[in-house]
């Protein structure tokens, strides 16, 4: 464990709780969008297949069924919930996100980490996750105004992946001396989507003015 | 097959 994945690991735990906050607070998921939330939950549970075989430590296992749990009841918030579920704004959440769900398995097929089921899947939560963001960005794009506990979560979850990348580097020197393609590009990828929103959020945050999107 | 050093993380 190392600071920049200790502070990551916070960061995205942050986000989820920021949005669970939202949710339940508010009784109102209007901006969120349940696609994005169904890919977290498919990378979660893809990702921690190996979550009652390999005991890393009680900080693991317990972050682990953090992530899963909270990512599940987010959906069901979204999906079943009587007054949460009213303020989906379904006709904006339209990205055809099961081709990101189909391309990514297909690329996982192709380029695994290693020819296991596991590894398979393994790296096919890590494509998915490079961008189960896009739903979400573009649902932001089509909505006038984004309130400002969605603007936080979603600059939280970029900035995870982002504290990840330095976490790579600092690992790369000082433990794993070898360079692991596949999360280091789908985790480069995936904070580049963010960029364009890391500026308009850090240009509203400083200007103090709404968060806005370009369409 | 290459052990996947990076399942101890998130």
């Amino acid at each position: 464990m190392n600071v920049f994945r200790l502070a990551g690991d916070m960061t995205h735990l942050l986000s989820i709780v920021v949005l669970l906050l939202k949710i339940r607070t508010t009784k109102s998921c209007a901006g969120i969008s349940l696609k994005t939330q169904e890919l977290y939950v498919l990378v979660f549970l893809t990702r921690y297949l190996d979550l009652f075989t390999r005991y890393f430590s009680v900080y693991n296992v317990l972050m682990k069924l953090i992530f899963i749990g909270t990512s599940v009841a987010i959906f069901w918030y979204m999906r079943y919930h009587k007054v949460v579920k009213q303020t989906y704004s379904k006709d904006l959440d339209s990205f055809r996100h099961y081709h990101l769900i189909l391309g990514c398995f297909l690329m996982a097929l192709l380029i695994p980490f290693d020819f296991s089921v596991t590894e398979v899947l393994w790296t096919f939560s890590i494509y998915l996750e490079a961008v189960a963001i896009l739903p979400q960005l573009v649902l932001l794009q089509k909505s006038r105004n984004i309130d400002n506990l969605t603007g936080n979560y979603v600059f939280l979850l970029g900035a995870y992946r982002a504290l990840y990348l330095l976490n790579w580097i600092y690992r790369f020197f000082t433990e794993i001396h070898k360079i692991r393609w596949i999360p280091w590009i789908s985790g480069l990828v995936q904070t580049a989507l963010y960029a364009d929103f890391f500026y308009y959020y850090i240009q509203s945050w400083r200007k103090h003015e709404e968060l806005k999107l370009p369409a | 097959s290459t052990p996947n050093d990076l399942k101890d993380e998130l």
